[in-house]
């Protein structure tokens, strides 16, 4: 049986508007993870920032999160079933799904690293 | 059937002992990627660096190839099958391994994006 996405999501570590670039490559590091989801005050989606993004800033010399981050974000809902992220991550070649509500509130995200385990031995 | 290596690697994106991290970063970008191999003039695998590294680079103020670059590579070889590589990419929480030859030569590259993408409906 594919599991539902709220049954594999993942915590998210996340940022608001007003993060340098400098605290988001810590915050990349200290957590050990590629992506942060940029929210409001009552936790919408705003946009993703990830160590693509943070290279990209190195590559060009933008400066700032509003330069670098992604607004328009692909996104899931927790019902929906596993295989619908697989096929959205490869159409849109990207390696994370934030998971929001039908309200745009952030509940976790699933990454092709989960969804890679899946398929494993011990998955 | 579960695929094997060598049916499912993709080409790799590499570079060399003498490249800064601003080209490394423009090699990123500019290839849409996340993982650079490092190799020697024969082609033989010394290191990876990905887009993670970079970031680690701005978190640390470390301004060496040599410094940031991970040298212990976990690697697959073509033969084997790909849930060796899922269970291979969780156990040590990586998103890419680089496919060498007995001799150590580089082949190709698995990356959690690829092997997600075979759970995908189109998979
Ligand atoms: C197009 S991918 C290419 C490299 C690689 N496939 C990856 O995902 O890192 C890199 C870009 O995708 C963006 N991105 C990552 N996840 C996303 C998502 N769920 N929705 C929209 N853009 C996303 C990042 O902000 C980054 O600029
Ligand atoms: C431990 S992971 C943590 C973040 C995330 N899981 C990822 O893979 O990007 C990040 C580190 O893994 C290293 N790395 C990536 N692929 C590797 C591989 N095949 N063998 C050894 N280290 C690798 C990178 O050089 C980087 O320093």
């Amino acid at each position: 049986r594919i599991p539902f996405v709220n049954e594999i999501m993942e915590n998210v570590v996340t940022c608001n508007l007003n993060d340098n670039i400098d605290v988001l490559a810590k915050k990349i590091i200290d957590n050990n993870v590629n992506h942060i989801a940029v929210i409001d005050d009552n936790d919408k989606l705003l946009g993703i920032i990830t160590s693509f993004d943070i290279t990209k800033a190195i590559a060009t010399g933008k400066k700032g999160l509003e330069e670098i981050m992604t607004r328009n974000v692909i996104t899931v809902y927790p019902e929906e079933s596993v295989d619908i992220c697989a096929t959205k991550l490869e159409k849109y070649n990207i390696s994370a799904l934030p998971v929001v509500d039908r309200s745009n509130k952030l509940k976790g995200i699933i990454t092709s690293e989960k969804i890679s385990s899946l398929l494993g031995r011990i998955g």
